[in-house]
Formats: structure tokens, sequence, C-alpha cells
């Protein structure tokens, strides 16, 4: 669970630096 | 890398440091490498005077990190006129700091004691040469094999340090894809902690650590259909970001 938020968590930091 | 070096590690060619003219006919090259963990400046010495050099010694002034030799030179015989000689100094990270301009700049002072033959005494007499060198060595020397950093601790540190310490490179013509630049780059400690595709970019979250214990999180972005990668590099002490990025363009070029 604790990795599958981290995937996510990073998932979402490549997205935010795609798409500022 | 050369004969007996992990892959991945680059070893720039030999340099001049110290030319002959500025040292009694005493020309001193090097280059640096760190191997499995040990730093080493690995040094020729090449005798262009007409006298036997003997008793080689070598000094670091104060320099950013506390570089210092971790021995003495292990140069045991005498170096004849148009002699060179081959040798690996190990070196450690606990001397005395002063920050450097620039920051990667060493300063070093070399002795070496010249035999002079007098035919018309049918003696010899010695005199010792001093001189100080100066040279650069890549900021991935410093880099830690205990680099990578956890992947939790990552995201936090990235979102705390403050958007003010992040620099942008550019890293131009470059045709690795991103499975082999990660290659590359974890041979000089640089660690890939995630990687995800975004709009047909690769997206690399890297971590160095330094001897220090100063951390730097990278961002490495390439698209398939572009040669140029980008680089952002967040650190705490920003100013070690621009020579963390030379250590990107050397290893990615080599």
């Amino acid at each position: 669970e604790m990795d599958g938020a981290l995937e996510e968590a990073f998932s979402r930091l490549a997205e935010s630096r795609t798409n500022p | 890398g050369g004969v007996g070096m992990p892959s991945g590690s680059y070893v720039s060619p030999k340099t001049v440091w110290l030319p002959a003219m500025k040292a009694k006919g005493l020309e001193i090259s090097g280059t640096f490498a760190r191997r499995s963990g040990v730093i080493q400046m690995d040094l020729s010495l090449t005798n262009k005077a007409m006298s036997v050099m003997v008793d080689f010694a070598i000094q670091f002034n104060k320099n950013s990190f506390g570089l210092a030799p971790a021995g003495p030179l292990q140069i045991l015989t005498p170096l004849s006129p148009n002699q060179t000689i081959d040798v690996s100094l190990p070196l450690s990270t606990v001397g005395p700091i002063m920050k450097m301009e620039p920051l990667n700049n060493l300063q070093f002072t070399h002795r070496q004691i010249h035999v002079h033959a007098t035919q018309e005494l049918n003696a010899t007499f010695e005199n010792t040469q001093r001189d100080r060198g100066n040279c650069q060595y890549p900021l991935s020397l410093l880099f830690v094999e205990d680099g990578k950093m956890d992947r939790q601790v990552f995201l936090a540190t990235w979102k705390d340090i403050p958007s003010e310490n992040e620099s942008q490179f550019q890293i131009k013509d470059i045709h690795l894809n991103s499975d082999a630049a990660t290659n590359k780059l974890q041979g000089i400690n640089i660690f890939t902690i995630a990687k995800r595709t975004v709009e047909g970019q690769d997206m690399l979250y890297q971590s160095v650590k330094l001897t220090n214990g100063i951390w730097v999180l990278a961002e490495l972005r390439m698209q398939t259909v572009n040669p140029n990668y980008m680089l952002s590099v967040k650190c705490r002490a920003p100013e070690v970001s621009q020579f963390v990025y030379q250590c990107y363009e050397l290893v990615l070029r080599n």
C-alpha cells in the first residue's frame, strides 16, 4: 500500500513538472 | 574506463598540471579516479632536466572538500633524465577545509631533490626544489557509493528545497536511451530512484551524496525525438549544482 502511494507520488511529481 | 576498472567509471586523460619550465625540469601531469570507493590521484612525473631527481613529496593546500594525500608518494627509485614514472596516490577527505574558487580547485606543492654530478670535482651535490601546481577535479570523485536516497525521503526533500535552489542545464546532442544513461550515471554513483514517462518524455529522478554529506537531487528529462536532455538540479548548497552538471556532461559524452 505504501509502495503504491510512493509510485503515485512520483507520477504526480513528473506530471506537475511537465504541466506546471 | 580502462583495464581493470568497473564499467561506467570514466577517467579523463592526464593533463599537464605543472610544466617543466616552471619546475626546473620536472613535468607533472595527472588525472583523478574513484575506484571502488577509493579516491586516487594518478600522476606521471617526467624528468626533463639534466640532473637525477630523488625524494619526491607532495602536499595539498586547504581545499573545499578536505582532499589530502592518504600517504606519502611511493616513488622509491631515482628519476633519470628523460625518464617518466607513473604513480597513484590515494586521497582522503579529512584534510583541512577552505572554500576554493572554483569550488573544485586544488593547489599543491611538490618537492623533489635534484642530484647534480660535477665531473671536475668528481662529486655530487643536491638542491631541493619546491613548486606550486594547480589542478581541478571532477566533483564525481566525491560521489559516494551509498548515495541512493530513500524514495520517500527524496519526495519530501524535493518538495522541501525551495525553487530558488533549483538550477537547470541543457545537455545537448546525447544519443542514449534512458536505460543506457541510467547505467552510465550509476557508474559514477548517480543513482536513479524513479523513472516516469509523461507525454513522450522519460523523466529520471536521481540522487547523489557527496563525501561531506551534502545530498544532490536531480531530474533528467529526455525525449526520444530530441537529442537534448534537460537536467534540473536541486540542492541545499546550490553552489555545487554546476559541478554536478559537469559530471553529467562528462560521463554521458564518454
